[in-house]
């Protein structure tokens, strides 16, 4: 299973 | 966050203010592709809609927001305010050819086919290759002011920061996106060519100009 993306970065 | 990651975003930073106070000071954007600021406002505007939906921390707030604005008020000075200066006839680099294909692209490769994350994925794409204009905008006029390249570099080092980022999260905290690791080598592999040329003449005093 994928992890969800979080995109936390800029 | 880690220190490659913090370093790597203030060099945006310093980039993109760089680039405003140089526009501000000269009064011109003599040399600078409008193109590739559209862009740039263009990726902002669509990687930041998470600004809506999604709290993170009050640094990634502020610090988009800050993009976001210096972003537009870039392309304001550059097409109202100064727009006498601007070199159009030089910034001929068709746009199109990048957003269309990347607009393709989002759409078959991405995380989840949501509008959101298609517009992240686009604006992560879309990131990659924006500063081609700018690039083609020297390679055609063959030559760049000192403080255009110091604008590019810290744009540079930002990506090449990012990188190390990546490598760091990999080991220490399991984290990988495959998505913006292959966009990002993309983006950095576009600045080798400048870098070599920013530290064998720029940072010897020389300008920046290309064989004819």
């Amino acid at each position: 299973e994928e992890p969800e993306q979080s995109h936390d970065e800029l | 966050m880690n220190i490659f990651r913090l370093a790597g975003d203030l060099s945006h930073l310093a980039a993109i203010i760089v680039l405003l106070l140089k526009i501000w000071k000269t009064r011109s954007c003599a040399g600078i592709s409008g193109k590739s600021q559209i862009l740039f406002a263009l990726v902002f505007t669509t990687r930041y809609l998470d600004l809506f939906t999604n709290f993170i921390s009050p640094y990634n707030t502020v610090m988009k927001m800050i993009y976001l604005g210096c972003a537009y008020a870039t392309v304001y000075l550059i097409y109202m305010k100064f727009k006498a200066t601007y070199d159009g006839n030089h910034d001929t680099f068709r746009a199109e050819f990048l957003v269309v294909p990347v607009g393709g692209l989002a759409f078959l490769v991405n995380h989840e086919f949501s509008p959101l994350e298609i517009l992240w994925t686009f604006s992560i794409y879309l990131e990659s290759v924006a500063i081609l204009p700018q690039l083609f905008m020297i390679s055609k006029t063959g030559e760049a002011e000192t403080i255009t390249t110091h604008y590019l570099f810290a744009l540079g080092m930002y990506r090449a920061l990012y990188l190390i980022n990546w490598i760091w999260r990999y080991y220490f905290e399991n984290f990988f996106d495959l998505i913006a690791i292959v966009a990002g080598c993309v983006q950095t592999i576009l600045y080798c060519d400048f870098f070599y040329l920013y530290i064998t003449k720029v940072l010897q005093g020389k300008k920046l100009s290309l064989p004819a």
